[in-house]
């Protein structure tokens, strides 16, 4: 009636889903993010043994390019993330000149930032 | 699905106000949003699972697609 | 922690549709990651 595990209930989870001290992997964590320009006061959090810290850049190579969706469609501000990493894996390979830059330059105009 | 009074208690970690009350509709509509969340991720983490030719979900499997399933939530 | 178990179980409940659905095994890390990133989100 709480919403909290019902005895068979809690049985079952700790048999099929609980992780402990027999497995490998102890648990799972999202680290917190922070600012790195804000001054916060944050307590640096050590990663604790056994605990797998899930990584959102471990894989970052691979999001230059949308992965397949089941029911929810890719946001606006995905699809803005992927285009950035798309950008920055061209960018990867160029040396000297910034293709960028170049195809940006002819439309500065110093009076729109002075 | 998630029990409205679990999602309800949920809920309740955030409030500031421990009077704060959430509608039925509202718990509902959350508790939803959170299956469809949980049914996504590991719908795309079976779809990563066989692009790579496994017949399990892993870890790895889960992290490749971690940025972009946030992103769309 | 009794919380965050309540969610676990059923994100373990949810996978386990999905496994019959698809025809796939989830490991307990993967279960116990989804949970915990619900329990964030």
């Amino acid at each position: 009636k709480d919403g909290l595990l019902s005895e068979e209930e809690f049985n079952l989870w700790n048999r099929l889903y609980r992780l402990g001290d027999s497995d490998e992997v102890k648990g799972v964590a999202l680290p917190r993010s922070h600012f790195q320009s804000l001054q916060e006061d944050r307590a640096t959090q050590e990663p604790t043994t056994g605990i797998h810290q899930l990584s959102l850049s471990e894989w970052s190579v691979w999001q230059d390019h949308p992965l397949p969706t089941y029911q929810v469609d890719h946001s606006y501000r995905c699809r803005h993330f992927i285009s950035i990493m798309q950008m920055i894996e061209e960018m990867r390979h160029e040396e000297d000149e910034c293709s960028y830059e170049l195809k940006i330059r002819p439309f500065l105009q110093m009076e729109d930032v002075c | 699905g998630f029990r409205k009074e679990l999602v309800n208690k949920l809920l309740h970690l955030h409030f500031r106000d421990c009077k704060t009350k959430v509608s039925g509709d509202a718990l509902q509509l959350m508790a939803e949003f959170l299956r469809i969340f949980v049914l996504e991720a590991a719908a795309r983490g079976v779809s990563q699972a066989q692009a790579e030719g496994l017949n399990v979900v892993d870890v790895d499997q889960l992290e490749k697609v971690l940025p972009q399933l946030l992103l769309d939530f | 922690q009794r919380l965050k178990a309540a969610v676990h179980y059923t994100v373990g409940c949810l996978c386990q549709e999905v496994e019959l659905d698809k025809q796939m095994h989830f490991s307990k890390q993967t279960i116990a990651a989804i949970s915990e990133v619900t329990f964030r989100q």
